[in-house]
């Protein structure tokens, strides 16, 4: 199992040490603040009130035997970087540092920070996309020009069989699965219900309440979406 | 296409006006600091010097004729509730919050909003996910208990064609594509280049530099990983 710390516990490291020891993984959570520490500490392996900063303390902690090791000081650039640094040097693989800004990013990964996020960035990329697309619901880019996407069936597809469409030969879309069943999203798991997935064949029907999820260029796409 | 208006132009406001104008949407900015309206005006249709909180000010903007409105203000938890609430009175079919807390995320989905954005919290839980999945490249959650995933391939499988592994039978696994080029992150266009992606038939013999899509359930998709 992966053995995970997370140095700084503002909104963003709590959250990700929580996440990652409710899914069962080890993890370490340090973070200067005694209150932070507290909050925390019957959620996760370990909580310890310490310096990130501190060498000397990272070190007493082992920390350069943890798989991933995560930096999220909030406003702090400069600490950010010198840690990421030193993690670097002790031979951390995996290294994880939130950015509050592009130019804090760029110097995080000219370091050697394996992964920069940057939340609110990333979240606005991610919504500006679903919010562009009304019928995509979920857009997941796979090659660049390529995407799978979920969309509902134009008007015209409704009570047609894959068969009479023919997607692939008129629009070179594949069509991997139907939901035939509306998506929920279920508060308590916290996961996205997406109803009942089915694998079509060639006499699988359209109906009106379906989602489709396809594969294909997204100039192919766009044409399929446009018959709507 | 969708008008938005973006109220509040920080980090997060900011890129989703970007992003959302880059892709030709008609997005009108505002922002009660006149710095934020002028760093941000040759990039969107409209940028304005408001105070959100002016209900005649907004309307006087047709906020009311906006098809999605962000409110995301940061600190000012009051002011984004209200301005919810406002936006929700006057019509506005999709509001968009970014909220700063999971008390903020609850109370603003009591007042309407349509869809909450807690940026710390969401990426966190999204990376925790991948974390924690260390041949998973990407794991897009599809149905209860069942997921879209991408991962290698156990090493039993190299050189053995679809139809010699017969994963649908053995495990219930259905691959849907398989990438025969390595993903990389183009810094330009921001996007993931994931190389060349095929939809294999019984004959595609898989490598060790491939990267399965795989659909099935998710015990199946454990058992199938246990191989490795
Ligand atoms: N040198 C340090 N050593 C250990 N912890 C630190 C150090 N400097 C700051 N911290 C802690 O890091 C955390 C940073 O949280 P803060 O909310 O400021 O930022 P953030 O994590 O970027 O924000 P967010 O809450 O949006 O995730 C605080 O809990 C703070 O106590
Ligand atoms: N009443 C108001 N009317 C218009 N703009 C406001 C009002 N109150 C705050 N703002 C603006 O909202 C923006 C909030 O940005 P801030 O960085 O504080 O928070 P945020 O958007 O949550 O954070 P992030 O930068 O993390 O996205 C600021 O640019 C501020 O000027």
């Amino acid at each position: 199992m992966k053995r995970f710390a997370v140095l700084g516990l503002g909104n963003f490291g709590s959250h990700l040490a929580r996440s990652l020891a409710q899914k069962g993984a080890e993890v370490l959570a340090v973070d200067n603040d005694e209150q932070a520490v507290l909050n925390i500490k019957d959620s996760v392996t370990q909580a310890v009130v310490a310096n990130a900063l501190d060498k000397k303390a990272l070190l007493a902690l082992d920390i350069d035997k943890f798989d991933c090791v995560t930096v999220s000081l909030g406003e702090k650039v400069d600490a950010s970087i010198l840690i990421a640094m030193f993690l670097k040097k002790v031979g951390v693989e995996e290294i994880l540092v939130k950015a509050i800004s592009e130019d804090h990013a760029e110097a995080l990964q000219n370091v050697g920070a394996t992964l920069v996020v940057f939340p609110e960035r990333d979240m606005a990329h991610k919504i500006a996309d679903s919010l562009l697309t009304p019928n995509l619901i979920d857009f997941i880019p796979v090659t660049e020009g390529q995407s799978i996407v979920e969309m509902k069936p134009p008007s015209e597809c409704f009570g047609k069989t894959l068969a009479e469409l023919m997607l692939r030969n008129r629009f070179g879309l594949q069509v991997l699965a139907v939901r035939t069943e509306e998506p929920s999203w279920d508060t308590i798991s916290r996961r996205m219900k997406s109803g009942a997935l089915i694998v079509p064949d060639g006499n699988f029907r359209i109906e009106e309440n379906h989602v489709l999820i396809i594969m294909g260029d997204n100039k192919n796409i766009e044409k399929f979406r446009k018959l709507t």
